[in-house]
């Protein structure tokens, strides 16, 4: 399959809320994003990594203008006795993603996104794959030179 | 936007490769599937969370048949003094993915969707998600049952 990066999307109006420390056991997720549905509040990217010691880490983002509302819902959560060590924190973001077809099958692609990020000193916050589209989080300052050195590594239009 | 879930697909036969403790600064990302391009190893889902105290953990998923070359590849990118406290790990995955449009704006797909594996006692141990699309990985023993709850909990056709 021949891999076509067909553009660059960015969005630099995300939140980042990370949830630290939760309880790596069925059902945790469950009731966190319970609390995130009640609150109406609209999830982007959702990431979670392997756990260690029984602990995960669990990020989510939103929209800017609904960061205090997600943060009141993760409250409510710690509220039901969810916490344990858990403790949250909520950071600006800017979320750049290439798209094309055929992402998935082609590790020079994502070599390739990141080599250009590191070009530019960009520090790759997080990282969600899919088949058409590979999404990373950067520090919002970082958007604009990331959008253009993309273009650039990947020789897409201006 | 409507939610329509309109599938689960399942992967049985994937290998999650864990590096861990990697220094959380640009141009990491890039080495280590530099690495893995070389090796011609294809990804399906590259995860990385938020990283702590200055080190991240980056997760890829890969088909079984290929972990041995992915951890030759990675143990590569090791013996080009990228270590650090950095080390890595292997195990069975299966990939489950609830599929349909507008996922993107109803959170509470997502906590239906981890409801239901918690209804079956099943741990997340990844979740990487994309506009039309929800992943998770969890133990290959669970693959059966995770399907069998999410397609009872969002009606879906057997
Ligand atoms: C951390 C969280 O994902 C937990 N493993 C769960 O299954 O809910
Ligand atoms: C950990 C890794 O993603 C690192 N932050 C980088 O930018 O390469």
């Amino acid at each position: 399959e021949d891999v076509v990066v067909s553009g660059v999307a960015l969005d630099k109006n995300q939140t980042r809320i990370v949830v630290s420390d939760l309880p790596d056991r069925p059902g945790t997720a469950a009731k966190l994003f319970q609390s995130i549905a009640k609150a109406d509040v609209s999830v982007d990217m959702i990431v979670q990594n392997i756990g260690r010691k029984g602990l995960a880490n669990m990020t989510f983002t939103v929209a800017r203008d609904d960061t205090f509302r997600a943060e009141q819902a993760v409250a409510n959560f710690f509220g039901d006795g969810e916490k344990g060590a858990a403790h949250f924190s909520a950071d600006d973001i800017a979320k750049v993603s290439i798209v094309g077809v055929g992402m998935r099958t082609h590790t020079g692609v994502a070599a390739k996104l990141f080599e250009s990020l590191a070009s530019a000193g960009i520090n790759i916050q997080l990282i969600s794959t899919s088949e058409i589209k590979i999404s990373v989080a950067i520090a919002p300052d970082d958007a604009e030179e990331a959008v253009r050195v993309i273009h650039k590594a990947f020789a897409l239009e201006d």
